[in-house]
């Protein structure tokens, strides 16, 4: 029994941190959720290098939001208990990001009583510990450990916890360092005296070495800036010099005044009338804490600092954008001269394969393309919109109809001919309201069953019911190797899948679920003969 | 409503906790679209899968390991949780391998 580590982790350890603006906790206040998860965080940065810096983007390293139910990812939430929220571990967009179920009752500030209500800081801390690439661990009392625990009053982060961040990160960098002073001189030269003050006017002696947990970070090395000496009281012999082999300045350069006091203790009690100003430190680059001055009442926040650059993170967003629309052009000659290009859908449809791109399409049949083609795809399906840009996915039934997929629409249709009833929206084939439009659809032979792709998820769909099936939508990553966001898939009278993104392909392998080769090939010259 | 009885509650409890299995990685989903042609023939095996999956949770759950379907598994699968998979996928490719 022990934390495991994932796999995945941050390459970087200063890690920006946001509240989601569009899914924030609806039943919480959200200066006070910030203020539970930035706890929550610094556990983590506590026990690690790692650092945590709140900024308002959408683009944070570890994004929180809150949502409930489906919410666009493969992992609903199942309402009040048991699933309380999930995290993506470390990686490109989605990864370090939580997400917390927002139909639990969550609490701020839990009592030991409260049985009903669910810690927010105690399930922030596990989820954060997955954002930074841990596992669930089967020690009980670890934070990683998957069931809801509660948190204690008196909270420490477990030994299983921290040996596993800390294996990952390393532990936390102890930045104190001895100053060395060679060639000390002081500010000022103190006053020689005969009389002594009494007690109360003994100033407090300043440390002389360089610590940066002392609030002074970037203080300069130079000598003639430090602080003057005040002696101590009582006299202890190089307490504060033990790394340094020089003599003790002060006893080499000063001459106070010495009293012996009933104990033989010697004691320096020079008589300063005020204290030097210390020097203002310049701290250009160090970072306003925004939640200091940010007022309750202003949420979203419009005056943070600018986020420090970061490396751009790549590749896809979870909720594909709405295309821009494309230009028409004006006949089919004026189609670009290029092989370099990419199609909106591929469907084989009587033995014979049909390309989509913009408002054309091309059959390719046993002797090549046909004569006439490429055509308007309206022309051969004239129930279609006639202010038709594109399609978005098409596919042969089982009963050899054919399904159209344009937006938020489904058009079925026999032949040429759509079938009454059509279009249907998608939210009638039971896919979420949130749908925007599919990418791809195919009939899988393997099994027999019908697939709809949409960004990063995938459906089964049940033909004779007409809905999707339950436990759906999965992520893509099922399909091993595929992207996110493809543009078509289909299979070929060969058997074998082919999945389409961008100007490639990719040939399936259906038993190992995996593609045969993680490089594309180009789809035209295949399967145009471009 | 009339009561289930009891292999009817049983076969409930059965396909409710072969659910909360494959969703946090007890039983493996890597190859869900042809599981029920690989099962055909092999229920022996699947069964034993399911007993062994059940040990496994009990095992990670810190309960008493009896690869029954029993009142504290059922407890533990009722209790609040985090939504990630206690094991992951590429667990189960090494346990394949």
């Amino acid at each position: 029994k022990r934390f495991a580590v994932q796999g995945a982790k941050w390459k970087h350890t200063n890690l920006t941190w946001s509240l989601s603006s569009t899914r924030r906790p609806s039943l919480l206040d959200p200066y006070e959720t910030r203020s539970v998860l930035a706890r929550a965080l610094d556990v983590w940065e506590q026990a690690s290098r790692l650092t945590f810096t709140e900024v308002n983007s959408e683009e944070a390293d570890i994004l929180v939001s809150f949502a409930k139910r489906y919410h666009d990812d493969a992992y609903p939430f199942d309402g009040r208990g048991t699933i309380l929220a999930h995290a993506f571990f470390p990686g490109v967009d989605r990864g370090g990001d939580a997400h917390f179920d927002d139909d639990e009752l969550w609490l701020l500030e839990p009592k030991d009583d409260d049985e009903e209500g669910t810690s927010l800081f105690a399930v922030a801390v596990h989820e954060f510990g997955h954002s930074l690439g841990l596992s669930h661990s089967s020690v009980k009392g670890a934070l990683m450990y998957p069931w809801y625990q509660g948190i204690q009053s008196n909270f420490v982060l477990p030994e299983d916890d921290r040996n596993g961040i800390q294996q990952m990160y390393g532990p936390k960098l102890n930045n104190k360092k001895w100053a060395r002073i060679p060639s000390y001189k002081p500010v000022q030269t103190p006053p020689t005296t005969t009389t002594t003050t009494t007690t109360t006017t003994t100033t407090r002696r300043p440390y002389i070495h360089h610590n940066r947990h002392h609030g002074v970070p970037n203080m300069p090395r130079d000598p003639s800036r430090n602080p003057v000496y005040y002696p101590r009281r009582p006299y202890y012999p190089d307490r504060h010099y033990h790394n340094t082999t020089e003599d003790h300045p002060r006893r080499t350069n000063y001459n106070y005044p010495r009293i012996e006091t009933t104990t033989h203790a010697i004691t320096y009690r020079p008589r300063y009338p005020y204290k030097p100003e210390y020097p203002s430190y310049p701290r250009p680059n160090y970072p306003v804490d925004p939640r200091q001055d940010y007022p309750k009442q202003d949420y979203p926040r419009s005056d943070y600092p600018k986020r420090p650059y970061y490396p751009e993170k790549t590749t896809t967003t979870t909720q594909r954008p709405t295309p821009p629309q494309r230009p028409t052009p004006t006949s089919p000659s004026d189609k670009p001269n290029t092989c370099d290009t990419n199609y909106d859908a591929v469907a084989l449809i009587r033995g014979e394969l049909f390309i989509f791109k913009d408002r054309y399409h091309w059959r390719i049949g046993a002797h090549g393309r046909y004569p006439g083609y490429p055509m308007e795809i309206t022309r051969m399906w004239s129930s279609l919109p006639k202010n038709l840009t594109h399609v978005d996915a098409v596919y042969e039934r089982p009963d050899k109809h054919i399904a159209i997929f344009i937006g938020k629409e489904l058009y079925l249709f026999n032949s040429q001919y759509l079938l009454p009833g059509y279009p249907k929206p998608l939210t009638k084939l039971g896919l979420p309201e949130t749908l925007e439009k599919l990418d791809a659809a195919m009939v899988w032979s393997l099994n027999g069953k019908t697939y709809f792709y949409s960004g990063t998820m995938y459906w089964k769909y049940d033909e004779d019911e007409g809905k999707v099936e339950l436990d759906y939508p999965r992520n893509m990553a099922m399909w091993k190797g595929v992207g996110y966001n493809i543009d078509s898939v289909f299979q070929w009278k060969d058997g074998n899948t082919y999945f389409f993104k961008g100007k490639g392909y990719w040939k399936f392998n259906d038993l190992q679920m995996r593609v045969e080769h993680e490089q594309q090939l180009p789809s035209a010259p295949f399967w145009m003969g471009c | 409503a009339p009561t289930r009885s009891r292999a009817t509650r049983t076969a409930h409890h059965e396909r409710s906790a072969r659910g909360y299995l494959e969703t946090f990685g007890y039983l493996s989903k890597s190859r869900p679209e042809v599981g029920n042609l690989i099962m055909d023939g092999n229920e022996q095996s699947y069964e034993d899968d399911f007993r062994i999956a059940i040990k496994t949770l009990q095992e990670f759950g810190g309960i008493p390991v009896t690869g029954e379907l029993d009142a504290a598994t059922r407890n533990l699968m009722k209790q609040k949780r985090c939504g990630r998979p206690d094991r992951e996928e590429q667990d189960h490719e090494n346990r394949r391998s």
